[in-house]
C-alpha cells in the first residue's frame, strides 16, 4: 500500500496500462512508467500530441532535426509497428524491450533482421546492403572507391549467402550472426537493465510506489 | 580497415544505431 491517495491512472491518448505492457515485456511496472517520462518528453519535443513523429524521434536521435537518414528512417518504421506514421507509448515500450538485455538473441536477431530487408521483401538483397553501405559512407563523410563497395559486398555474400541465390534469406542471417555475434552489438542497451535509475526526476513525477511490481 | 570487415560490421557502425541518445533528453 503505498502512502498516497490513489488517482486512478494517467488518461494520456496512447498511454496503454503499464501494468500490461510490463507484463508483455522484460520491463517492470516502474520501469514502463519511467519510459513514459522519457516518451513524453519526446513526443512533445515537436507537437505535444501525446504520439512521437519522425521528426520528434529524429531529434532525440541525433539532437538536431538532420535531413532524411535511411537507418534513422528503418528504426523508425519498425517503431511504429501499426504504420501509422507515428509511435504511440505501447509501440515504443515494446520496439525498446527488444533492446533490453533480458530479452532472448532471437528475437534480437529478428529485429536486425527486418531492420536490414528494407524493402520487406523477407530477404536481404545485395543491393539494400549495398544502399545501406553507401548511406553509412555518406554519413560518416568517409570515402571508398565502387570497386571497394563491390569487394566488401563480395565478400560478404560469400560468407553470409550459403545457397548462392544473391540474397540472405532469415535461416543464412541467423547462421551468419551466430558467426559474428558483434552484428548484435547494437540491438542491446545495456541502460535498460535499471532504468529508473536514468531519470531521477521520475520518482518525484510517478505514482510507481502505489503499483505493486 | 573497412575492407576487411563483412558490410554489415560497417552498416552497425552508424550513429543512427546508437539509441541510447534517445535516453538523454
Amino acid at each position: 500500500m503505498g502512502c498516497f491517495q490513489s488517482t486512478g491512472r494517467r488518461q494520456v491518448p496512447g498511454h496503454e496500462d503499464p501494468i500490461v505492457l510490463a507484463s508483455q515485456t522484460a520491463f517492470t511496472v516502474s520501469e514502463v512508467e519511467a519510459l513514459f517520462e522519457l516518451y513524453k518528453s519526446i513526443s512533445s519535443s515537436v507537437i505535444d500530441d501525446g504520439l512521437i513523429n519522425k521528426e520528434e524521434f529524429q531529434l532525440a536521435l541525433f539532437k538536431n532535426r538532420k535531413k532524411e537518414n535511411l537507418f534513422a528512417n528503418r528504426i523508425f518504421d519498425l517503431f511504429d509497428v501499426k504504420r501509422k506514421g507515428v509511435i504511440d507509448f505501447g509501440d515504443f515500450v515494446r520496439a525498446l524491450n527488444v533492446f533490453h538485455p533480458n530479452v532472448p538473441q532471437e528475437d534480437k536477431i529478428d529485429f536486425s533482421f527486418k531492420l536490414y530487408d528494407l524493402d520487406n521483401t523477407g530477404y536481404i538483397e545485395r543491393q539494400e546492403v549495398k544502399q545501406m553501405l553507401i548511406a553509412l559512407l555518406c554519413e560518416s563523410e568517409m570515402k571508398l572507391a565502387d570497386e571497394t563497395i563491390e569487394m566488401i559486398l563480395d565478400k560478404t555474400f560469400l560468407d553470409a549467402d550459403v545457397d548462392k541465390d544473391g540474397k540472405i534469406d532469415k535461416s543464412e542471417w541467423d547462421n551468419f550472426v551466430v558467426k559474428n555475434p558483434s552484428l548484435l552489438k547494437i540491438m542491446t542497451l545495456p541502460y535498460l537493465r535499471d532504468i529508473t535509475t536514468t531519470f531521477p526526476s521520475f520518482v518525484f513525477n510517478s505514482e510507481v510506489d502505489e503499483i505493486a511490481t | 580497415r573497412p575492407v576487411s570487415m563483412n558490410a554489415f560490421e560497417l552498416i552497425s557502425r552508424s550513429p543512427s544505431f546508437n539509441l541510447e541518445n534517445l535516453f538523454e533528453q
